[in-house]
């Protein structure tokens, strides 16, 4: 599974 | 940033763009859901809490103030400024049905068991379906204005093309995250139909009408 951090999507 | 995830997020503000400058113009947000209107308040609010803690890029933090801000200034033309136009009576949907049981799946299934992890997995299950009061207020009024009608077109252009972005970044970067791709495939989906008519109709001249 993936990013929990950083969100660079909008 | 691929080209599909520019886009997408251009067609995106595009979207808002169109929402606010319909209202502004006609001095009228009559066929606009306000509570559609407030639900993506609300998805902005609660995905965007980020603001406070990291920072990505300068593009990322200006778009994100830019959401936020067109998205508070539309509900407030909306139940303020233009409140006597508000076409309150076709604006039934019963929000709760929405917000509750996605704060309850929100808290069940997500990435990670954090307040700003579950806010930000709530705003991206609510956004979703957070076009849903917009859509029954059309097929209870049985038409949309023509603008109203492009408004759509961009807001669903956008979780679309975000699609192509997710299939390239998996394909190119390794990466994907379930929750949006999930979420994002139920958005789309549900603008198929309003996809259909737009190209039958309205993109031939035609206003958006549905049969009696």
């Amino acid at each position: 599974d993936s990013a929990t951090t950083e969100k660079d999507e909008l | 940033m691929n080209i599909f995830r520019l886009t997408g997020d251009l067609s995106h503000l595009a979207a808002i763009i169109i929402l606010l400058l319909k209202i502004w113009k006609t001095r009228s947000c009559a066929g606009i859901s306000g509570k559609s209107q407030i639900l993506f308040a609300l998805v902005f609010t609660t995905r965007y809490l980020d603001l406070l803690t990291s920072f990505i890029s300068l593009y990322n933090t200006s778009m994100k103030f830019i959401y936020i801000g067109c998205a508070y200034a539309t509900v407030y033309m909306i139940y303020a400024k233009f409140k006597a136009t508000y076409d309150g009576n076709h604006d039934t949907f019963r929000v709760e049905f929405l917000v509750v049981p996605i704060g309850g799946l929100a808290f069940l299934v997500n990435h990670d068991f954090s307040p700003l992890e579950i806010l930000w997995t709530f705003s991206i299950y609510l956004e979703s379906v957070a076009i849903l009061p917009q859509l029954f207020m059309i097929s209870k009024t049985g038409e949309a204005e023509t603008i109203t009608t492009h408004y759509l077109f961009f807001l669903g252009l956008y979780r679309a093309l975000y699609l192509m972005n997710w299939i390239w970044r998996f394909y190119f970067e390794g990466f994907f995250d379930m929750i949006a791709i999930v979420a994002g495939v139920v958005q789309t989906i549900l603008y198929c139909d309003f996809f259909y008519l737009y190209v039958t109709k309205v993109l031939k001249g035609k206003k958006l009408s549905l049969p009696a």
